[in-house]
């Protein structure tokens, strides 16, 4: 799975929900409720290098294959965000305008190493 | 990471958790508001009223139902909308209530600096709701007045003649008079409108406040430059 569990060590999505209520700023966000601020954590031995979230293809376990038993020649792999969603908002600005905006990139939605 | 080199996203692995929490959490804050170019949390002091927001989003759809493109055909007929990847904009502005006289009225719109400087206008249509005098179509001057950033000296940017036909809605575009008042530093539209003789309020402002006069635009993040394809 993608999501992070309990005693997960491998490369994964830690979920973590800002509720707007709770940081007080329910008042000039009207929609949505929160704001779904996941990330990605975990470790990425190099066997693991380059498969992107679940979609690990022949073509990707080759090449991981050979980065293995290449070990020193490879680099270090990073647990990094390889499918993201925009944010959309419906906010009240300075002056009481009413803005809607799509902000680009802001939800995690899986994780994958580099 | 290898021993005494410090990993940027392993930091917060050794936090505390409500140390964690409350970091993520200003993260999160800190995100936010510089992707909608806020210096900080707005302090909504007139929230519009809910009647008003309704019957502007209901008038909104009615509009883009009557005036959608069919379907797989871009809005600017044909031109790939080169805005794709760039953060958009759909503001509503309503007026604020300006001076009333026997013939007429001023309505003003702000829009807020971060908005007038980050943005650039790709639409602006001025609503307004008529109140039924008769049978007759009556004339009505519009005027769009710019004032400077000082707001003492007020130009007519735009004079349009309308017939009014009968009570409801009529829109009038004033995307040209918005991105021109951006381009002049300025974040404040007045729009004043005048009847031929005394007709009391020609626009139902005031008596119901869900049918206010409001601005609708659409706007688009400024990007260095741009690529048209077509």
């Amino acid at each position: 799975g993608i999501d992070c569990g309990a005693d997960s060590r491998m490369c994964c999505r830690k979920e973590f929900f800002v509720d707007f209520k709770e940081i007080g700023w329910e008042d000039w966000i009207i929609q949505p409720e929160g704001y779904h601020m996941n990330y990605c954590a975990g470790l990425c031995p190099l066997h693991m290098a380059g498969i992107p979230g679940l979609a690990a293809s022949f073509h990707t376990a080759v090449l991981n294959l050979i980065k293995a038993n290449n070990a020193d020649a490879a680099v270090d792999s990073c647990c990094v965000p390889t499918q993201r969603r925009p944010l959309s908002l419906l906010y009240y600005d300075r002056d009481s305008n009413i803005v809607k905006t799509d902000i680009p990139d802001m939800i995690v939605d899986a994780c994958g190493c580099t | 990471a290898p021993k005494g080199v410090w990993c940027p996203a392993c930091g917060l692995a050794t936090l505390a958790p409500t140390v964690q929490r409350d970091v993520l959490i200003a993260l999160a804050k800190q995100s936010i508001l510089s992707k909608l170019h806020l210096p900080d949390k707005p302090n909504v002091t007139q929230p519009t009223s809910r009647r008003a927001l309704l019957t502007a989003l209901r008038r909104l759809r009615v509009q883009r139902t009557d005036t959608a493109a069919p379907p797989g055909i871009p809005r600017d007929g044909g031109v790939l909308h080169p805005g794709v990847g760039v953060q958009e904009y759909e503001i509503l502005s309503f007026a604020e209530s300006g001076s009333f006289t026997s013939r007429g009225v001023r309505l003003h719109f702000r829009f807020t600096r971060e908005l007038a400087e980050s943005t650039e206008i790709l639409q602006a249509t001025l609503y307004l709701f008529w109140v039924a005098h008769g049978t007759r179509t009556r004339p009505v001057t519009v005027r769009l007045l710019q004032s400077d950033p000082t707001g003492l000296n007020v130009t007519v940017a735009s004079e349009t003649q309308l017939e009014v036909p009968r009570a409801g809605w009529a829109t009038l575009d004033v995307g040209q008079a918005v991105q021109s008042l951006f381009g002049r530093g300025s974040q404040r539209l007045t729009v004043e409108l005048e009847v031929a003789e005394d007709w009391g309020a020609p626009l139902l402002v005031g008596h119901s406040d869900s049918h206010w006069p409001f601005v609708a635009a659409r706007a688009r993040d400024r990007t260095p430059h741009r690529v048209q394809r077509r």
